[in-house]
């Protein structure tokens, strides 16, 4: 099993959506995948049509209470694809296992019993590094960083790098960036084209060649419990996701 | 001195954009203004140009090294208008006040020593309703929620309110809502003039009439260190933010 977490410090910049369309298309293509929000706005759980009121278990009873991983998942209506949800109480987590020993190894310990269910295994993390994204850092075997075409966005991405190589010195070190996305992408917008020039100059191959388009499309299906791939396959939004997954898969040397 | 604090746990919703742009407004004719950046990202303090590298002080002082904020102030370009910096060093604050006794006080404490000496007090938080935000919701008089025209940051709304209330209820009695403002508004867009019309529908008075618009011009201004006001004032962004803390400034008595 491959670990992915997807995360980014700066808020907004399209983490969830990302997790919950690659996990889609791996799916698609016949992949055995789960995701796990690690959010406590459950945006993933959300967006995936999982209502939360009917959950019995979700993330914060994997992490506090020792609840096994099989039994919180939950199929979603996608074929192959499975999901940890989470609830608000999540954010509890935080300062409940802030005194937990080896607190940042807490998720890659309970992870290792659905290590041979899973061929994939997507985190969707909070915009935060706290402990929760720590953890997921630490289960990961890499990193998927989307990133916004804006200033703000990009300044937090090397603040972000200097983070990740402390948790791999410290905690793991086999971590590896699987890549950087480029999301919301104006091309009309001299902001973007700029700044997307700076980070291929500097980020070399680690960027993607894929760029996501900002579309209303993709904005429009969390509200339909479905990830763009369902709500509207043909869309640019939905293309760019399957072409991105592909990515994915190929640094992965799995096509 | 009032103090507002600008939050919503969602992320890239528009805070840091909000809150510079109000104070510089409310600096703009003639109240005298402090903004504390609140987020380790930091955005605020670079969005004014401030360079992190050559601060003496910054937020994590006053919260773990008992500096006082007078000592941490710096003045920015825009009379009137001061600010405490923040730098990535205000990520350990979360860890390094746990286990402080009236941890959830801590702020509200330390600004009563600069009580008499502005007007307006701001305070842009990190995306998280974690022990930083709820320090800026305990020294609040009231609360400003920027709100994007999305789903997801919809969702968030409602779980949003149940938290302030817990804080109003434990902490701090008399906290209100300054109120909701729409932001990065694209009238063209269908989701974003149906959710409008849930959110005044549901909060009725507590949406400002003033809607901000998606405009690049916003977007540039953090890679120039200025607000849209001092970027590009006659811009339809810039004016949107006047009129918005005329708003702000009526809610609280003073026009
Ligand atoms: N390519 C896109 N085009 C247009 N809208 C998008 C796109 N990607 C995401 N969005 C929308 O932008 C908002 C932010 O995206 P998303 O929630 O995925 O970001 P995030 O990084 O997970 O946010 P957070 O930091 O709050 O977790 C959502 O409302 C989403 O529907
Ligand atoms: N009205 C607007 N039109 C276009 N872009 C905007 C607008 N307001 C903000 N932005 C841009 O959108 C991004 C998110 O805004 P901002 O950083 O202010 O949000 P935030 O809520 O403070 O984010 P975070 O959750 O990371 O703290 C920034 O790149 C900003 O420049
Ligand atoms: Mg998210
Ligand atoms: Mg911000």
């Amino acid at each position: 099993m491959k670990v992915i977490a997807v995360t980014n410090r700066k808020g907004g910049v399209g983490k969830t959506t990302t997790a919950i369309n690659i996990a889609t298309s791996m799916a698609a293509i016949g992949k055995k995948v789960a995701l796990l929000d690690l959010d406590p706005q459950g945006n993933a759980t959300t967006s995936l049509g999982i209502d939360k009121n009917s959950l019995k278990f979700s993330t914060y009873d994997i992490l506090v209470n020792n609840i096994p991983v099989s039994e919180s998942l939950v199929q979603t209506f996608i074929p192959n694809f499975w999901m940890v949800p989470a609830k608000p109480d999540l954010a509890a987590a935080e300062i409940e296992l802030i005194n937990t020993p080896e607190r940042e190894k807490i998720l890659k310990a309970v992870l290792r019993a659905v290590e041979s269910d899973f061929d994939y295994f997507l985190i969707d993390c909070p915009p935060s590094l706290n402990l929760l994204t720590v953890n997921a850092l630490c289960a990961a075997n890499s990193i998927l960083i989307p990133l916004q075409c804006e200033f703000l966005a990009l300044e937090g991405l090397a603040d972000l790098m200097r983070n990740i190589e402390r948790v791999k010195r410290t905690f793991n070190p086999t971590l590896k960036i699987q890549g950087i996305v480029l999301t919301m992408f104006d091309k009309r917008n001299n902001l973007c084209l700029m700044i997307e020039k700076d980070v291929r100059a500097h980020f070399k191959n680690f960027v993607y060649q894929t760029v996501i388009p900002r579309s209303v499309r993709i904005a429009e299906a969390p509200s339909h419990g479905k990830p763009i791939l369902f709500y509207d396959l043909k869309s640019v939004g939905a293309q760019s996701y399957l072409s991105l997954a592909k990515e994915v898969l190929k640094r992965e040397g799995e096509i």
